[in-house]
């Protein structure tokens, strides 16, 4: 499962919804993953 | 013997049922209590400045909302009818739906956290009926763990 | 022992009703208390209090204002962090919350 599907739009859904999509999103993977690339070479700001 | 298993094994499923039906419960009074309050605060608001608030500076439920760092870069692409966003961030994010918002504000009078002072409980008595009162009684004194039968 | 788990069973089994009854009761009110013209006008939030409940400085609150049944995908953050919004009812209003 790489992502997560919710129906938006209502008022006074389930609030765990969003509980499990914060922990996926706030995952150390990721985030690890990113101070592995960025340790190696550092990415060129993104221009807005 | 079997007769008692299979009554332990109902016994245990029950209970399962009853607290996940609990803290549904208990989610939909805060719900009711915070939109009642935040309605309540509102006219209040209203009647005192004699007027609505600016168009602008006020957003309607229902609503979600996305917070991040400043410093994360969001690339954004809209759709032309404004029927499909796509947001990509380079850093991490968290959801919130709006009665998050709401018990935040304190619409909830504490119960949520079970942190409610004498005078929250007896707002938050008031704006429920008289069946659910004995609930929010409960709830006062922390999120109800255990079975809780009312008398009623 | 019988005798006992009998008597409990039913007892749990009249508090799961009367919470049933309860639950379809709240969820009801609380259909009619969000459907009501005159708090639908009245149930918004201003931005201070955006702001106040996601107090730190540093944070970008963005408020998204859907149509019913809108779908929102969130990816894995392996796969980067993105996330999209799919509306079948109409448009979907995105915007920041302004600073002070």
């Amino acid at each position: 499962r790489s992502r997560m599907l919710v129906s938006i739009g209502e008022s006074f859904g389930h609030s765990s919804r969003f509980q499990k999509i914060n922990q996926m999103v706030n995952s150390s993977e990721r985030s690890f993953k990113r101070t592995l690339d960025m340790g190696s070479i550092p990415k060129p700001l993104k221009r807005l | 013997a079997q007769e008692c298993q299979n009554l332990e094994v109902e016994r245990q499923r029950r209970l399962e049922r009853i607290k996940q039906k609990q803290s549904q419960l208990q989610e939909l009074i805060l719900q009711q209590i915070a939109f009642k309050n935040l309605v309540q605060r509102n006219r209040q608001a209203e009647q005192q400045a004699n007027r609505p608030p600016p168009p602008n500076s006020i957003i309607h439920l229902p609503f979600i909302i996305v917070n991040t760092s400043k410093k994360t870069v969001i690339d954004c692409s809209i759709s032309n009818d404004k029927f499909e966003y796509l947001f990509n961030f380079d850093n991490m994010f968290e959801i919130h739906d709006d009665i998050e918002v709401l018990k935040r504000m304190g619409m909830a009078c504490g119960l949520e956290v079970g942190k409610c002072s004498a005078e929250d409980l007896k707002v938050a008595r008031n704006l429920v009926p008289k069946a659910l009162e004995p609930y929010v009684i409960e709830m006062a004194k922390g999120p109800i763990s255990n079975v809780y039968i009312t008398g009623g | 022992r019988h005798k006992e788990l009998q008597s409990e069973v039913y007892d749990l089994t009249e508090a799961e009703e009367q919470l049933d009854d309860l639950i379809s009761k709240c969820n009801l009110q609380l259909r009619l208390l969000t459907e009501d013209p005159q708090n639908k006008k009245l149930g918004y939030v201003r931005c201070q209090d955006l702001r106040k409940s996601f107090d730190s400085p540093d944070q970008l609150v963005m408020v998204i204002r859907a149509p019913p049944e809108t779908q929102m995908q969130v990816s894995e953050p392996s796969e980067g962090y993105k996330v999209s919004l799919k509306s079948m009812h109409g448009p979907i209003d995105v915007f920041l919350c302004p600073d002070d």
